[in-house]
């Protein structure tokens, strides 16, 4: 564990949770791609499926329970107890199109040809794109709440953090995980227009709405 | 292993 991982959980940990309370507080997911979130509950499913198989840490299996409730509360708070308020007709990104090339890639290129490998390179293939629904959602509608703009910036921060982690595991520990950087970089690289426009207006106070 | 450093990451 050094640095750069722990604030990269810490941060992932901080946008689900902003997501939820900002949902609950609400009592509205507005704005808020159902998609997406239905995209990470399945990369925490098939991610962590080695809560059943292996033991790492008390740390490691208490945050992969925390990441998989909360991706299911909050898919859970979208699709059934706030429904009426979740904006159906802006959520019209069509995930097959990343699922299906992804679920590809996985099957194509892995660390090894087995179902739990396959499906934890899967899930990191899929992470790296599973924001694009919402991000497609604000460029649809032309604007994002401040507090979603909070949950975008946390939720970029945690992989950006996590490049760093794996620049020092390599250089420490002479590590490195190429299928997990070449996504990481994919998904940081999907978050630069945001944190441009997130530093440049969210910061300054100002809503975040974009050029009709 | 490698598979086992890889897997502590989240």
């Amino acid at each position: 564990m050094n640095i750069f991982r722990l604030t990269g959980d810490l941060s992932h940990l901080a946008a689900i949770i902003i997501l939820l309370l900002k949902i609950w507080k609400s009592r509205s997911c507005a704005g808020i791609s159902g998609k997406s979130q239905i995209l990470f509950a399945i990369v925490f499913t098939a991610r962590y499926l080695d809560l059943l198989t292996s033991f790492i840490s008390v740390y490691n299996t208490s945050m992969k329970v925390i990441y998989i409730g909360c991706a299911y509360a909050t898919v859970y708070l979208i699709y059934a107890k706030f429904r009426a308020t979740y904006d159906g007709n802006h959520d019209s990104f069509r995930v097959e199109f990343l699922v299906v090339p992804v679920g590809g890639l996985a099957v194509l290129i892995n660390h090894t040809f087995s179902p739990l490998e396959i499906l934890w390179t899967f899930s990191i293939y899929l992470e790296s794109v599973a924001i694009l629904p919402q991000l497609f959602m604000i460029s649809k509608t032309g604007e994002a709440e401040t507090i979603t703009t909070h949950y975008l910036f946390c939720l970029g921060m945690y992989r950006t953090l996590y490049l760093f982690n794996w620049v020092w595991r390599f250089y420490f520990e002479g590590f490195f995980d190429m299928i997990a950087i070449v996504a990481g970089l994919v998904q940081t690289v999907l978050y630069c227009d945001f944190f441009y426009l997130y530093v440049t207006k969210v910061l300054k106070g100002k809503k975040l709405s974009l050029p009709a | 292993k490698e598979q086992k450093k890889r897997k502590d990451e989240l």
